[in-house]
């Protein structure tokens, strides 16, 4: 870094004396009289002169600050962890402040992008460092000091102060990206913290409550989907050694707190979501599935006689704040696929569609899984507004006979096993609360059943079913409401069928079901 | 078949909101107003 | 039917070095402001002591505390919402915290003098240092240290 002669000294003083100067009592309140002083002498030691030495100064003390943790760690003499942390915090928590300090007091009051710059520079650095260090100590990192200096910078700015609040939303955008850049595939070894981080209170409460009009609603899912992306291959395979089962149950009491405060939050983006957890991730999916906005009452699936198709919402779209279109690639596919939608041609679209979908014969991994979501979300959507300009509502009925329906039986019939379980996890995925793509989606279902060619299909869309019925709690409105009209409805004939008794506990399954139905 | 996540020590039938008590990813319990820092009159802080 | 995927080497990797990490997990303290008095060393009670005690964040709870409790908890919580709590629930029967003293002063009678400035005559306050309720006579209330 070539810091200049004398600066780490110079760097190494400064922080000792701000640290007595924090912790005497006659600091101040919010230590501003100590830092009225200390600034000076930055002055005077030439520290604040360019924008280089500044950078220079606060990755030298954010070395400095860890370093000290580490000889903590390290020191024999302090058995007791809660000491450990006091020594730690004692010198972490005033160069906090002085961070405060410093991005509140960097240009005139109302000058926030001075402010902000400030605050981006610092935490770029302490995120360079803590990086650096991650890949430089390995196994031997530890979380503490950075995890400390992170939490307790947002808390410090998040204080109801008038300069604070005026750069609120920056302040939050600016620790998003920090925790994007450190998400837990680029630093597992801050994998916890990050995860204790994300979901602090007070950063719960600034991201999803306090900031207006929902606005950092999109970067705390890009934070969720950060964690889903790292523990995807881990839970894709169901081994899940003792430290990815632990951070799977923190991910999962947070999604719990999201689920029974901002059902609605998980309602608009739960199609990013489940485009990232892994199709066997039943538990985590149903309950990101399960959510529902607050001021809908649903009636309960096992009503006799529900009539679904009553329901006010029923014909209302969801919102689904994921730009899904866009992810259907090639362009010429795309092209294409409007063009088969709205004229039936090329008429080739469906012998190749199969081959569109497919990456690799790789078993277990043939299949683009976001491409068959999209298409999937994008026909039924496109075919749920088709039959709405026909002044129609999606039904068993209206659903048939279209370009959109050839498209889905093509897929239910053309694919193999394992890409017509990804096909059917697409629109199984859809099987939320009382909304227009619920109940096209299930009645789809319901009519691939119906339609089927073969015994292999029915059966597949019953395994897809009874997998997310069978697992524990919660279990998304939708599913439960498709699942009952499966086995009560005459019409599918469900009872008929060989797989129903395929094994003792399956028919006894099916039976509890069918009692708790009728 | 998952893991009933009624036992995670979070209160899901809690007619408040539990995010402003959430002790975090790994916390059996809430948080209790003993251990949630709050901005308080700066004349209360004596110590 | 989509059977397990091999992991990569870097899925080992952050395998590694999550173990790691796990030996060392954030304490909910690491979260905290330093507590002077009350550090969040959980020590584990057993299983049937009352862990979290229902509706312990609200003021009606805090009301039902005695006022040694509420002193108790406003000096060594303090920063806190424990703290807050207290403060509301002391001043909902009439104590009211004097900046300068820094105690809680509670009315032992009608004052002798009330004006603009000032309120003088007989207080029961709580003298946190010597830890106890004092009378004090004609003490002067200047309004001007009242919260």
């Amino acid at each position: 870094y070539d810091d200049p002669p004398g600066l780490h000294e110079k760097t190494e003083y400064l922080l000792r004396e701000w640290v007595n100067m924090y912790h005497n009592a006659s600091a101040g309140r919010d230590s501003t009289k100590a830092f009225t002083m200390f600034v000076h002498q930055m002055n005077v030691q030439g520290i604040l002169k360019t924008d280089d030495l500044i950078t220079r100064f606060f990755r030298l003390s954010t070395e400095m600050c860890t370093e000290l943790c580490y000889r903590a760690f390290s020191d024999q003499s302090n058995p007791s962890p809660s000491l450990v942390r006091a020594k730690c915090f004692h010198t972490l928590d005033a160069y906090v402040r002085l961070i405060t300090l410093l991005v509140k007091h960097s240009g005139d009051a109302n000058n926030s992008l001075t402010k902000i710059n400030l605050l981006h520079k610092v935490l770029g650095i302490v995120a360079g460092v803590l990086l650096r260090d991650h890949d430089f100590r390995s196994t031997e990192f530890q979380q503490l000091p950075y995890h400390r200096i992170f939490i307790m910078l947002f808390l410090e700015l998040s204080a109801p102060e008038q300069v604070l609040e005026s750069i609120s939303v920056q302040v939050l955008n600016a620790f998003c990206n920090t925790l994007h850049i450190l998400q837990p595939s680029k630093a597992p070894g801050f994998a916890y913290a990050w995860l204790e981080l994300v979901s602090h209170r007070v950063f719960l409460g600034k991201m999803l409550v306090l900031t207006p009009q929902q606005r950092a609603w999109g970067m705390y899912a890009q934070l969720l989907i950060d964690m889903f992306k790292f523990l995807a291959p881990f839970l894709r395979n169901v081994e899940l050694p003792k430290q990815i089962q632990l951070l799977y149950k923190g991910t999962l009491r947070v999604l719990l707190v999201l689920l029974h405060d901002f059902p609605e939050f998980l309602c608009d983006y739960h199609y990013g979501f489940c485009d990232v957890i892994p199709p066997n991730c039943i538990q985590m999916r149903n309950l990101i599935l399960s959510a529902f906005p607050r001021h809908m009452r649903l009636p309960d699936p096992f009503t006799p006689n529900l009539k679904v198709d009553l329901l006010p919402e029923i014909t209302q779209a969801p919102r689904v704040l994921t730009n899904f279109a866009s992810m259907i690639q090639p362009a010429n596919f795309k092209k294409d696929l409007d063009s088969y939608i709205n004229s039936r041609s090329p008429v080739t679209f469906l012998s190749e569609l199969r081959s569109n979908l497919q990456v690799s014969n790789e078993p277990g991994m043939r299949y683009n899984i976001p491409l068959i979501n999209a298409l999937v979300l994008y026909v039924g959507t496109q075919a749920i507004s088709h039959i709405q300009t026909k002044g129609q509502a999606p039904s068993m009925g209206t659903i048939t006979h279209s370009s959109h329906m050839d498209i889905f039986q093509n897929l239910a019939v053309d694919l193999d096993t394992e890409g017509r379980y990804l096909f059917l996890n697409a629109i199984t995925n859809q099987l939320r609360y009382p909304n227009s793509h619920t109940h096209y989606f299930s009645c789809t279902l319901l009519y691939l059943f119906a339609e089927a060619n073969t015994e292999a299909i029915q059966e597949q869309i019953t395994r897809v079913l009874l997998e997310r019925l069978i697992v524990n709690r919660p279990h998304p409105w939708g599913l439960l409401v498709t699942f009952i009209e499966l086995i009560k409805n005459p019409t599918f004939k469900f009872w008929n069928h060989e797989f129903v008794r395929c094994a003792p506990e399956i028919e006894k399954l099916f039976d509890s079901v069918a009692r708790s139905c009728m | 078949l998952g893991s009933d996540l009624t036992t995670l020590g979070l209160n899901l039938n809690s007619p408040e909101k539990l995010y402003s008590n959430f002790g975090g990813p790994w916390a059996e319990q809430p948080c209790r107003p003993q251990d949630i820092d709050y901005h308080v009159p700066s004349e209360y802080l004596i110590n | 039917p989509l059977g397990p995927v091999p992991l990569t080497k870097n899925c080992f990797f952050q395998s590694q070095m999550l173990e790691a990490s796990s030996q060392h997990m954030p304490h909910p303290s690491d979260s905290e402001r330093l507590r002077l008095y009350f550090p969040r060393n959980l020590c584990p009670t057993p299983s049937y002591y009352p862990q979290s005690l229902p509706n312990c964040d609200s003021l009606d709870f805090f009301q039902r505390l005695s006022v040694e409790t509420l002193f108790f908890i406003f000096y060594y919580m303090e920063g806190t919402k424990a703290q807050y709590l207290a403060a509301k629930a002391l001043k909902k029967q009439s104590w009211r915290f004097h900046t300068e003293h820094m105690m809680w002063f509670q009315r032992h009678e009608e004052p002798k003098t009330i004006n603009d400035e000032f309120e003088q005559g007989t207080y029961i306050y709580f003298d946190y240092e010597k830890w106890g309720q004092r009378k004090k006579e004609g003490f002067i209330f200047e309004y001007r240290f009242l919260e």
